[in-house]
């Protein structure tokens, strides 16, 4: 565990307490988008079927438990909530999310470390996660306003990936043998599309004015 | 040395 890996962990979690603010104190989930939200769920699920058969720290654990409770939670209000799910903007959160499934699963079946169900579905997991975010992005260009939280939410997220590559350079430089083909270039396609986000999102900052996205 | 286990990251 180095500092980037500790504070990436940190902004992913800061990510979902912001969201899990936004939605339990505005009971609303406008601006989110549920299918990335979903594609979240299906992502830990996916990548922590190790949960029970690999113990790595209690850190480690402890952190997966969180991130399946929450994303399943998250989904739950937004699905089933009588207040939160009325916010949801159903008309625009039209991404086909099915077809980064199916193409992640495909990619993984070719693309693994080893062909055992477990490697696979962490190599689904991470491919998937990569491009998770783009129904939310799209959802977000097509009503363009941006709220504070869900702001600071997509912020917080893409931080968290930033942290990962620095993490990910550290270990190169100080681990012997770290080489991590898939996490590492699939982590720097997932950071890119943030890389938009971010360039407006500074802009707003900048100008201390409320966050618009172009059409 | 440490050993490293595969997926050590989340």
């Amino acid at each position: 565990m180095n500092i980037f890996r500790l504070a990436g962990d940190m902004t992913h979690l800061l990510s979902i307490l912001v969201l899990l603010l936004k939605i339990y104190a505005t009971k609303s989930c406008s601006g989110i988008s549920r299918k990335t939200q979903e594609l979240y769920a299906i992502v830990f699920v996916a990548r922590y079927l190790d949960l029970f058969t690999d113990f790595i720290s209690v850190y480690n654990t402890f952190m997966k438990v969180v991130f399946i409770a929450s994303s399943l939670a998250i989904v739950w209000c937004m699905r089933f909530h009588p207040m939160v799910r009325r916010s949801y903007d159903r008309e625009l959160d039209t991404f086909r999310h099915y077809f980064l499934v199916g193409a992640s699963f495909a990619l993984a079946l070719i693309l693994h470390e080893k062909f055992t169900v477990q490697e696979i579905f962490w190599a689904f997991s991470i491919y998937l996660e990569a491009v998770a975010i783009l129904p939310q992005l799209v959802l977000l260009q097509r009503s363009g306003n941006v709220d504070n939280l869900t702001g600071q939410y997509i912020f917080f997220l893409g931080a968290y990936r930033a942290f990962y590559i620095l993490n990910w350079i550290y270990r190169y430089l100080t681990e012997p043998h770290f080489t991590r083909w898939i996490a590492c270039v699939s982590g720097v396609v997932q950071t890119a599309l943030y890389a938009d986000f971010f360039y407006y999102y500074f802009i707003s900052w900048k100008n201390n004015s409320k966050l618009k996205l172009p059409a | 040395a440490d050993v490293i286990a595969e997926h050590d990251e989340l």
